[in-house]
């Protein structure tokens, strides 16, 4: 049984990228065989597996807009790890599908004719609560929000759960919340312990134990197409991404 | 002569909101008149000025939908610093404006019927190249990009830079850069010290002199409703926004 995960948050730079990214890489290294889904017309996933959007000729764009085949534009990025890139003409999808009956649904739709065995389905959204991230939510059984550890991240999450009691009611009553994941953490920072304690008094048990703490070669992995896992695979946020990949596989 | 200023820029979380807010003290504590714009749903400035969003009745949405005259929603926050509050319904302001003829021209439009003598109009937006931030690029002469120091943010700033030429072409022939902010810099990273020398490699004399570290009490500073400027006045990061603020005023 497929779990089909998106990543969300509509506040922008909390990780959400680099959780798909690093998270992807975690499950494909215990085994698992993980489909990344680049939502984002900035395509910043895509370029994190070292593609280059502006060389990508089928996207998401086109299984979006022309039913083309999810598994006509995946890629291989790595062992039990495949890509569906994006392109900066996602940016055109929301107006585009606009006048689609099923526009909610394109993304859902395309996963369930996937001829492609996988265990894990990791989505990507941008910084917004359009259609390309209603999209990963109508695809979605559950949802992952990271969240980063300060003041103007965490006044968006009510917000943001509103939307997806929304999407629950109306449109996807099988999308649950997987969990809230703090991101960018410095446990020397007074502000940042604070909002850590606050997510973890507000969401309970639907905080990750898993915490990602604020560490630079976790943005630098990137430039060389790596996740961390392998770039600084000994670092407490590389321990901390295989500690949420158990989590997820295993329950909290 | 009103200085009509947008600060964008499509990746998310690079500190947009963050310029916007600190700038506009600073300029504010120089005796500058300044009006600060909200066009972000998720009104992160509005907060950071202490106001709640959710108390918020009249804002930008009904300014732009409604034709609202914008110094009705105006509310002062210190001396000399004057806010137009969003609100979340902003969020739906793109989709109702979209059968609009002057969709795009709803903010410059009001900014041009604005009843208030200032001297500064600073333009925060939300994560993506849509309609509010075009509203934003056709209602300013100059425009601001906040980059991050980091891998993921430098690479969408080409997208927007070739957005920002469409928009001059078609929209708005006034629309200049006014230049690239280089943020949250870690001058001990090696990461950072090789993005912020691409940059300024790349955008030469278009990047400020002024270069805002990476800086924890710029995060804790809005909790409070407060600027850097007085929560932290001495730190360099609050020094590094009045370098801005006089680069800004009496040119590079
Ligand atoms: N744990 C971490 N430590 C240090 N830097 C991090 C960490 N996680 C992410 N980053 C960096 O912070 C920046 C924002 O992260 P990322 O781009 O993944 O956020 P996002 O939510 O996907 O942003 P957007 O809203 O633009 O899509 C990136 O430059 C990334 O490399
Ligand atoms: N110089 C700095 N040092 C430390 N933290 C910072 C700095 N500048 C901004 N921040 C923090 O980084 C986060 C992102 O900044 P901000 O929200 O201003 O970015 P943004 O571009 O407006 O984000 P969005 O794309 O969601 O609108 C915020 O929590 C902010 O407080
Ligand atoms: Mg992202
Ligand atoms: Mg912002």
């Amino acid at each position: 049984m497929k779990r089909i995960i998106a990543v969300a948050n509509q506040k922008g730079g909390v990780g959400k990228t680099t959780t798909v990214f690093n998270l992807g890489w975690a499950l494909a290294q215990l085994g698992k065989r993980v489909l990344l889904v680049d939502l984002d017309p900035q395509a910043a996933l895509t370029m994190s597996c070292g593609q280059d959007p502006y060389q990508v000729t089928r996207s998401l764009y086109t299984v979006l807009l022309r039913d083309t085949r999810l598994v006509s534009v995946l890629r291989q990025v790595a062992p039990n790890l495949y890509l569906a890139p994006a392109t900066s003409d996602l940016a055109r999808a929301e107006i585009a599908l606009s006048t689609f009956p099923d526009r909610a649904f394109r993304l859902s739709n395309a996963l369930q004719r996937l001829a492609l065995d996988v265990d894990f389905v990791l989505m990507d959204t941008p910084p917004s609560l359009g259609l390309l991230t209603v999209n990963a939510m109508t695809a979605a059984q559950e949802l992952l929000i990271p969240v980063q550890c300060q003041f103007l991240s965490m006044r968006g999450v009510r917000a943001l759960l509103e939307m997806v009691w929304r999407i629950h009611e109306r449109m996807n009553p099988s999308l649950a919340l997987l969990g809230i994941l703090p991101t960018m953490y410095r446990p020397e920072v007074e502000h940042s312990q604070a909002v850590l304690a606050e997510l973890q008094d507000v969401f309970q048990n639907k905080v990750f134990s898993a915490i990602i703490v604020d560490q630079p070669s976790v943005a630098e992995a990137p430039v060389s197409a790596q996740s961390v896992l392998t770039f600084d695979p000994d670092s407490p946020a590389a321990q901390a991404y295989r500690t949420l990949a158990q989590e997820i596989i295993h329950g909290k």
